[in-house]
């Protein structure tokens, strides 16, 4: 629909609705999506992070979206 | 926030490169 996969869609709406200033960590993702793997989060944040979807924030285990604000 | 100054001028570097990879890929898409 929107070019995404299910996972990086997952991925991607969490973030976005994520409304900290450091944004949502590897570990709040891990949390929230009881049936992806680490491995999973992490390559659909990298495939996120490279098409400007998201970006990483205080270091390269938080990100937020570049739609939010 | 608390967001130390280097913290908070980080995430805008890194906010301005992915505002640029977007328009790239939008660019693209066209």
């Amino acid at each position: 629909m929107n070019g995404l996969t299910a996972h990086q869609s997952q991925v991607l709406n969490l973030i976005k609705n994520c409304h900290l200033s450091e944004g949502l960590s590897l570990q709040d993702l891990k949390h929230q999506l009881h049936n992806m793997s680490m491995s999973t989060i992490k390559q659909a944040v990298e495939f996120l992070s490279s098409e400007g979807h998201i970006y990483s924030t205080v270091d390269d285990e938080h990100y937020r979206s570049t739609d939010a604000e | 926030s608390g967001l130390t100054e280097e913290q908070k001028r980080r995430i805008e570097e890194n906010r301005q490169l992915a505002l640029a990879r977007r328009a790239e890929r939008l660019a693209a898409q066209r």
